[in-house]
């Protein structure tokens, strides 16, 4: 464990409080892809699948099931108790164009022909497109409340430290795992525009708007 | 890489 997995999991932790927050406070999921909440949740579903197998810590433990938690309650909120505002008209993107190829790639690249290691895999490529709903959203609507951007910031955020730990444990450990490091490079590199975006935008008082 | 169900990232 080092400093840049820490954090990494905590501004992670800290983008789905934000969007749990937003949601639950001004009661309305308007600007949020229900479909990028549900493929997360996919994503935790089938990644900690492990949870039932195979005990690794008690933070790796606790933080499994806390994002568990976060991402059903998230999707629960959006598509139940607050489904009168949510802008189905907007969340318009095929899920089916991103879970093919997931699947299909899942299938064909992975480190054992196993349930539980395909199930993994899966998730660490559905991961790295997960997003693509949202910013699909964001460019047809062609603007974000800035809480939102919050949100995708620490998202964004949390890829990028993730990367860095990737960096230091290839460097102190040794160790890279292929296709966590290439979908996580993947997956960070979605988020640059809107980092371009946040910065002279949001952080500078503006509304986020596309021209 | 780690095999089998010892991902102990998140």
């Amino acid at each position: 464990m080092n400093v840049f997995r820490i954090l990494g999991d905590v501004s992670h932790l800290l983008a789905m409080v934000i969007l749990l927050v937003k949601i639950w406070r001004s009661k309305s999921c308007a600007g949020i892809s229900g479909k990028s909440q549900i493929l997360f949740a996919l994503v935790f579903t089938s990644r900690y699948l492990d949870l039932l197998t195979n005990f690794i810590s008690i933070y790796n433990t606790v933080m499994k099931v806390v994002f568990l938690l976060c991402a059903y309650v998230t999707v629960y909120l959006i598509y139940g108790k607050f489904r009168k505002t949510f802008d189905s008209e907007n969340d318009s993107f095929r899920l089916e164009f991103l879970l093919v190829p997931v699947i299909g790639l899942s299938f064909l690249e992975n480190y054992s022909f196993t349930p539980t290691e395909i199930l993994w895999t899966f998730s660490i490529y559905l991961e790295s497109v997960a997003i693509l709903p949202q910013l699909f959203m964001i460019s047809k609507t062609g603007e974000a409340e800035t809480i939102t951007t919050h949100y995708l910031f620490f998202l964004g955020l949390y890829r990028a430290l993730y990367l860095a730990n990737w960096i230091w444990r290839y460097h102190t450990e040794n160790f890279y795992d292929q296709i966590a490091v290439v979908s996580g490079v993947v997956q960070t590199i979605f988020y640059c525009d809107f980092f371009y975006l946040y910065i002279t935008k949001v952080l500078k008082g503006k509304k986020l708007s596309l021209p | 890489h780690k095999n089998g169900s010892e991902h102990d990232e998140l």
